[in-house]
């Protein structure tokens, strides 16, 4: 019964999409559910707006999981985020008057194909499931955005895990996405992706090394971030720009979306650091979710304040 | 068995490539077993010192083995078998939650 759905348990994305339609209808003062086109194999790219009807101009919040495939805890973490914050709505008032400033848009699969090919038949896809001329299939949507397209950390080869595609936004999931926000970029005062794993807060840039101008802004965001995630059961995420962190890689959505005027923009790679990888059990699945609430709801407003 | 038992003695390695020396060569041994790297994204990303964790099947993670022994570079087993962790998890769901 979706009444009683389990958020510490992993969904097909038929479950998921399920699941949304049910939000939509049983929260509707909250929540709207929302097409904004279609993937390469015909899937709607579904997303969901948190936030109270009224008709002022509204900043907003955007999350977005499941870029790459095999990264299950994420989809899971926008379920839990959305579930946490109607409850928040109705038993917290601070939170009740962030909901009244701002929307969350949250999109909890945003590679449905890969997702779906991952629960299906190969758990450990990355990519998406497109195909151009070439023998291989898939881009890994992390490289396609418009933003130094596939220089360093990125491949032009369809058969490598980082293919970057055969030009910028060929993925129609990514291209959807980014028109989404390019609309509403001036609204949008945080970007937020989701994926694992490495216990990780990254932040721009991803394709070079250089600092971002608003850096100490972004910098004190991302600290008190992980030292929220720390308070609840003592795990250790590291911080920094994505390229000095993890490693360069181009292409990347947190580079557009900061390139394109959103002031805090963040990649989270969830738990763990290596003992279960992207087989993260279920059981742990709400600590880790818990955790990232506390890291979500810090950026959220430390983005509603001026820096 | 999950995903019709295709990751049987599938393991997953950790290798931390102590130099410049290590680090070539674990990465012409990944492109010649074409493993599934979990980390880095990416075979060219890997440098000394860089952790690398890859997914073998059952047959190329005996090769990978074999190297490691004989070159006396560090590994760790992170998982075993791949695909009885999986139907481990999944039969630890109740049964109507079970893929």
């Amino acid at each position: 019964s979706l009444s009683r759905y389990n958020y510490e348990q992993y969904h097909s994305l038929d479950e998921i999409v399920r699941w949304m339609r049910h939000m939509n209808k049983t929260h509707a003062n909250l929540v709207s559910m929302f097409s904004i086109g279609k993937s390469y194999e015909g899937r709607k790219l579904l997303v969901l707006k948190l936030g109270e009807k009224n008709a002022s101009y509204k900043r907003a919040v955007w999350l977005d999981c499941g870029i790459h495939a095999r990264e299950w805890i994420g989809p899971a973490f926008c379920q839990w985020f959305v579930k946490e914050t109607i409850n928040a709505y109705y038993n917290e008032p601070e939170f009740k008057k962030v909901l009244s400033l701002l929307d969350f848009y949250v999109m909890p699969v945003l590679n449905v194909d890969g997702y779906h090919y991952s629960w299906n038949t190969d758990r450990f896809w990355r990519k998406t499931r497109s195909k151009y001329r070439f023998n291989c299939y898939g881009v890994d949507a992390n490289r396609n955005w418009k933003v130094n397209w596939c220089e360093e950390g990125a491949s032009l080869n369809p058969c490598d895990s980082t293919y970057c595609g055969p030009s910028p936004e060929s993925e129609p999931e990514v291209k959807a996405v980014a028109k989404f926000i390019y609309k509403r970029r001036k609204r949008i005062k945080a970007y937020m992706s989701f994926h694992a794993y490495a216990q990780m807060l990254l932040y721009p840039y991803s394709y070079q090394y250089d600092y971002i101008p608003n850096f100490k802004c972004v910098e004190s965001a991302a600290n008190k971030a992980v030292e929220a995630i720390r308070s609840a059961y003592g795990i250790r995420y590291r911080h920094g720009p994505a390229s000095s962190t993890l490693y360069l890689s181009s292409g990347s959505s947190i580079d557009w979306a900061y390139n394109n005027g959103i002031p805090y923009s963040y990649a989270f790679e969830l738990r763990d650091t290596g003992y279960y990888g992207f087989m993260l059990p279920d059981s742990l699945i709400k600590p880790t979710c818990a955790e990232t609430m506390l890291a979500v709801k810090n950026i959220t407003m430390h983005a509603l304040k001026k820096c | 068995h999950l995903y019709n038992n295709r990751y049987a003695g599938d393991k997953v390695i950790r290798i931390v490539p102590k130099n410049d020396k290590e680090a070539n060569e674990l990465k012409n041994m990944y492109h010649q077993l074409q493993v599934d790297l979990w980390k880095p994204n990416s075979i060219s990303s890997i440098l000394k010192d860089t952790v690398t964790d890859v997914h073998t099947s059952s047959n190329s993670s005996r090769t990978l083995l074999d190297y490691l022994r004989k070159a006396n570079i560090k590994h760790k087993i992170l998982v075993n078998n791949v695909q009885k962790l999986l139907d481990m998890q999944n039969s630890s769901r109740p049964t109507r939650h079970r893929r």
